[in-house]
């Protein structure tokens, strides 16, 4: 299965034993799944369990050069989706995309790629 | 050396800085 | 490092903030030190590596040097750019009369600046900054006859 990356993460963030959360608390950062896509039409989703007052989260498709010091989308390699107003960010330019989401919403995101490598 | 620099903290520590959740963003919505 | 921090620190340095013959504005020893004693601590915002790389390309976007950043560790810059203390004004040389070393205590980590040898008073106090080497070169003006021409 689809577990966060022990060996893919900002070394700050802490993983929980079932590899399903992440801790940190020293600036926002990154980590990666254990699996990746190279070719076709992939979509993963994800159900919102917890997300505290003050806490943001930045959701979506990373490649393997994205800064994991940053949040998702900060540079070109990374698309992604903010809990907070919904936003959706790329190379740190955020454009409106959706109302907010939090705890109890799931969320999908898909991306289409080439068929050929 | 105040009127220096007129917007500049004197800090006697190091201090933490707490980063905003936009702390990289360029354009925001 | 305790011992001789807390001994030193209680023991500031006068230091006075004056015209200098380097650069601007230098920082100059209002009493005798003698070698290997604390002058003053170089203290500032601490952020992480890539705070301090956004923050530089803003400050010379607006025209700010960015010569106020100090790396104390991997994970770890000392920003003096808005807030700190006198010691963001010592000027670099390449034949200083002090140096920065970074101190560990009650796990918080520090930059100090040490005397590396007797510092009598009116005498500007400088260190070498040790930028890292760029293809932008910054022109040293220490005019110490061993001076290596840039600051990076």
């Amino acid at each position: 299965g689809v577990l966060l990356a022990l060996h893919d993460r900002a070394p700050q963030l802490r993983v929980a034993e079932d590899r399903l959360a992440a801790t940190g608390d020293r600036g926002y950062c990154m980590l990666r799944a254990t699996h990746g896509v190279q070719r076709g039409a992939w979509y993963w989703e994800a159900s919102v369990e917890e997300l505290p007052e003050g806490a943001a989260a930045r959701l979506g498709w990373g490649r393997r050069y994205a800064n994991l010091q940053a949040p998702l989308g900060y540079d070109k390699f990374g698309y992604s989706w903010r809990s907070r107003k919904g936003t959706r960010f790329h190379e740190s330019r955020g454009k409106h995309y959706s109302a907010g989401y939090g705890e109890g919403d799931t969320l999908g995101f898909l991306i289409v790629l080439p068929a050929a490598a | 050396w105040s009127a220096f620099a007129p917007d500049f903290k004197e800090l006697d520590e190091n201090v933490e800085y707490e980063e905003r959740e936009s702390e990289f963003d360029v354009e925001d919505e | 490092d305790l011992l001789k921090f807390n001994q030193l620190k209680f023991r500031k340095k006068q230091l006075k903030f004056a015209k200098s013959g380097i650069h601007d504005w230098g920082l100059f020893a209002q009493e005798p030190i003698a070698a290997d004693e604390m002058v003053i601590e170089y203290v500032g915002q601490m952020i992480r590596p890539i705070v301090a790389d956004v923050r530089e390309a803003q400050y010379e976007a607006t025209g700010i040097g960015s010569s106020y950043l100090f790396r104390i560790d991997f994970d770890t810059i000392i920003d003096a750019t808005k807030c700190g203390n006198l010691a963001r004004f010592i000027n670099h040389s390449c034949n200083p009369n002090c140096y920065a070393k970074i101190i560990t205590i009650e796990s918080q980590k520090k930059i100090v600046i040490y005397s590396k040898q007797p510092i009598g008073v009116d005498e500007e106090i400088t260190y070498d900054y040790k930028f890292p080497l760029e293809d932008e070169k910054i022109a040293c003006l220490c005019g110490a006859p061993q001076c290596r021409g840039f600051l990076n």
